[in-house]
């Protein structure tokens, strides 16, 4: 199992680096093991933003932690591509350049996989040709309506 | 393999019957805080084969029944749909003939949980195959990132990484 | 000790319910022990929003969560009153409803507790008359520029 | 008794000198991702007496001191103010009669950490009794919610909620 883990560990890396520039714009990230020992070491995550020191992702900004975890999150997803991908408000804590930068990454993966995306912000709701709004008009039960992206902006108010 | 349609009803808040329609290959889902958006995540991790009632953020698996509210009673069961197009033939194995896929599941509070593939009976280990190598399968599903889902990762030691990996591989 | 944890949890359990009120527009919220004994009792939150059954905080959905946490933070908060309060983006899972709810409430008790909050959203950056915006417009350096709203918007883009 | 502004020098991210006035009671602070904000609210918590590192999203003490970036040189010093208006008397005891009090806290990298109220040496103690009973004391200060806070409360077990009404009484 010890080549099976290396194995592993060198194709994730190669996937989180290359989704940590695309979400970043530039700057490299990886996964490192605390001991030289396979079987023993655990796993954690460097990250260095463009124009920033590396460091562990604990010491990293809010926003910037998000990013990083997305990255290693796709880059496992690579390993065992799915055909569909269900993301639930993970642009919550990004402001807008990284927003812009997360749906560029979504909408290049989707030519090949389909995603679903619930979110409240306003900008990953205009990338979607298709916009499915949930409603609790009759409190305690959900109903789905078809929304355009005018009422999605209303529906939120 | 396309997933086209969602099919919800008695699941949670979802108490009438409900078709989500995936056309594209990105849908958005919005709506206020508490409405049901995440219930629809859960309704997939449900249907295909999810048994831990914390994953699904319950305290027992009945608790992917419609409760009740205000003004409507409890149901006694739920059931959810998957409909895949396969067109291509990419879900090998018994199904690469069909050109359309069904996955339900039903839990009812009386006879417990069954599960159908294009109609039939089947069991929980049938539809864990159907998936087995399209990343849908197995405990770390990176397909489905629920809400929490990245601060939980982010909060997450060593080995709890480590772990991630060995279950990847 | 006893007297005094159970007056401390009224105390908490009076604030709570006043605040998740006017946070929900509604419902209840109570702190409750998890076993008769005052020094071995754990506390657990039970919550119910407006129209809806009564549950423990963990069955709620991710904003309501959030907005629940809120009031009980505002609570204890309000049991050792601090001259300043920083709130640090925890408007980020809100839907435009509520965040307008929870600027109201911060704006109720900027009359008598001076508020700063730092936040990515568009609608609580219009409440204060002042706004500080930071950048790193060279890397890693903090720098501070004052900015009206128009700017604002800007800079998040 | 009202926070006027927060000074900083060489704090984290914050090399340059920097004074954030505040002159209403409410006022926001923005900016892009990993910019510094999240970084003003640990220099208040420091200065009031913060000594764990782990509070101060740090490996060390040593880590509130600007650590360099790609254009500039580590500095050896981290300097943080808060200037109030105690034109109210509010701030009891010996400071009754100053309308206005300035907390410093300074720490060098060769002689570790000092205090200051109104330009005089103090100890950390005589910072922390100074906001005794405003909330500010203490190690659950409500008054500074940080980034994630709210989710940890959320995630919190009945023991840890307990423990949290245990020291607020
Ligand atoms: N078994 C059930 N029966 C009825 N209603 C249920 C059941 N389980 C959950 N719910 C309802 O579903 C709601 C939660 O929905 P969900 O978590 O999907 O909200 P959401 O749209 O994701 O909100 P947010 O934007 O805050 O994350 C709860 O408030 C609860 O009322
Ligand atoms: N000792 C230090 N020296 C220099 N820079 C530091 C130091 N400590 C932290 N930083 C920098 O501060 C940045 C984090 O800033 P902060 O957490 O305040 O960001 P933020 O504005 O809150 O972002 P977000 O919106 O993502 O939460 C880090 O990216 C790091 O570069
Ligand atoms: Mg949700
Ligand atoms: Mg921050």
């Amino acid at each position: 199992t010890r080549t099976r883990l290396k194995s592993t560990f060198e194709q994730v890396n190669e996937h989180f680096a290359a989704f940590f520039s695309e979400l970043f714009g530039g700057g490299q990230a990886t996964l490192e093991r605390t001991e030289s020992d396979w079987l023993a070491a655990g796993m954690q995550v460097i990250a260095c933003p463009p124009g920033k020191p590396r460091v562990a992702l604990a010491m990293l900004s809010g926003g910037e932690k998000t990013l990083t975890a997305l990255a290693l999150l796709f880059a496992l997803f690579e390993l065992n591509p799915a055909p569909f991908c269900m993301l639930d408000e993970v642009d919550a804590p990004l402001d807008d350049t990284n927003v812009e930068r997360f749906c560029a990454l979504v909408e290049r993966m989707a030519v090949r996989v389909q995603f679903v995306v619930i979110t409240h912000n306003k900008i990953t709701m205009e990338r979607p040709r298709r916009l499915h709004g949930v409603t609790m008009a009759e409190s305690g039960v959900s109903r789905l309506v078809s929304v355009d992206l005018d009422d999605a902006l209303a529906m939120t108010d | 393999m396309r997933l086209t349609a969602i099919k919800l009803a008695g699941f949670k808040s979802f108490v009438e019957p409900t078709t989500i329609e995936l056309e594209d290959n990105l849908t958005g889902v919005v709506g206020p805080n508490g409405c049901g958006k995440s219930n629809v995540i859960d309704a997939v991790r449900w249907v295909i084969g999810e048994s831990s009632a914390r994953q699904l953020r319950g305290q027992s698996l009945e608790d992917v029944i419609f409760a009740g509210s205000k003004t409507r009673k409890p149901v006694g069961r739920a059931a959810v749909e998957l409909l895949f197009d396969n067109a291509d033939g990419e879900l090998g194995g018994p199904y690469a003939d069909y050109a359309e896929i069904s996955i339900q599941r039903e839990h009812s509070r009386r006879t417990g949980s069954n599960y159908r593939i294009n109609g039939t009976r089947a069991r929980r280990r049938d539809v864990q195959d159907l998936f087995l190598g399209t990343g849908l399968g197995g405990r770390a599903s990176y397909a489905l990132i629920g809400q929490g889902a990245v601060n939980r990762l982010i909060d997450a030691k060593p080995d709890q990484i480590r772990d991630l990996l060995e279950e990847a591989a």
